[in-house]
């Protein structure tokens, strides 16, 4: 495993999104999972529809919540073609579910791959180097006034209520951490970014993993 | 808006904000190097607890089977 490695490097992460009031984090951390997927296979990095999967996920809540494992299912059942973003734009409230001809642009996922990782960290950074960018659950209570660093403490494990992607991690340093994309505006954080501290399954952010396949 | 409201408006606004220095105050207490992570005033301290989970926190937790670590050269497709 390298000692630092980044997807964002590789250019194929999507800009940092907003999810504004809507509570469709869960449907952000899908789409750039698959975006990022699509992309590694050598396509274009496209910006795919968040809203689709808001407004079409039948066993999801909208904007009132949802999970990224049943999000992931869905999408795996239907095979719906996620289109991209600018067809189906982000209106940050749940919507009527559009449909879309067969011969449009859209990308299905092929499979994917959900796991507990507690207490296995050192694999979930292999996975993340050989699979892609993970979609993954945390407890972000204390994430409220976070401006910079990397979480260490105040952050506990088993009451997941967030989900973001993980786009890389970085061991150079005397703490290793995770380097997490979030859904709250390039304002928050660092430019939308969050670290978390590897190892000891800080905020949980190893008990609920996904990786997509496209 | 009446006087009233605009009353319960400020006694509001003024409360989230001496909640909101004391958490960050908390938080920050084990913040003693540059790298552990520091809190303070952003987009969303002005929201109660409740208020910011209730907005931004709908995650649906879902139980997932632990991942268990296939051998070398046992890897199925």
């Amino acid at each position: 495993l390298p000692k630092k490695f980044d997807w964002r490097d590789k250019k194929v992460i999507a800009e940092v999104r907003n999810q504004q009031t809507c509570g469709g984090c869960w449907a952000f951390s899908v789409v750039g999972g698959i975006e990022s997927a699509y992309a590694i296979k050598g396509n274009n990095l496209e910006e795919l529809s968040v809203q689709q999967v808001i407004d079409c996920s039948y066993n999801n809540y909208g904007c009132s919540g949802g999970s990224t494992v049943s999000a992931l299912s869905w999408l795996n059942q239907t095979k719906v073609k996620l289109v991209r973003d600018s067809e189906y734009t982000f209106k940050a409230q749940t919507g009527l579910c559009h449909y879309f001809g067969h011969s449009d642009f859209g990308v299905s996922i092929t499979g994917f791959a959900a796991y507990d990782f507690s207490g296995q960290e050192e694999e979930m950074m292999r996975m993340l180097v050989n699979w892609g960018p993970l979609a993954v659950t945390v407890d972000a209570v204390s994430w409220q006034d976070y401006l910079g660093g990397i979480i260490q403490y105040h952050c506990s494990s088993g009451r997941a209520n967030h989900a973001v992607l993980i786009t890389g991690f970085d061991r150079t340093g005397s703490i290793p951490y995770w380097i997490v994309q979030n859904s709250w505006g390039s304002t928050w954080g660092i430019d939308g970014y969050v670290r978390v501290k590897i190892g000891g399954n800080v905020c949980g952010i190893a008990d609920t993993v996904s990786s997509v396949f496209v | 808006p009446s006087r009233a409201s605009r009353l319960r408006l400020y006694r509001g606004s003024r409360q989230s904000g001496f909640e909101s220095a004391k958490r960050i105050r908390l938080l920050n207490l084990s913040s003693k190097d540059n790298k552990t992570a520091f809190y303070g005033i952003n987009e969303f301290s002005h929201l109660f607890p409740e208020e910011f989970k209730a907005i931004y926190l709908r995650s649906i937790p879902h139980k997932l089977p632990r991942y268990i670590k296939v051998p070398k050269g046992k890897e199925k497709p």
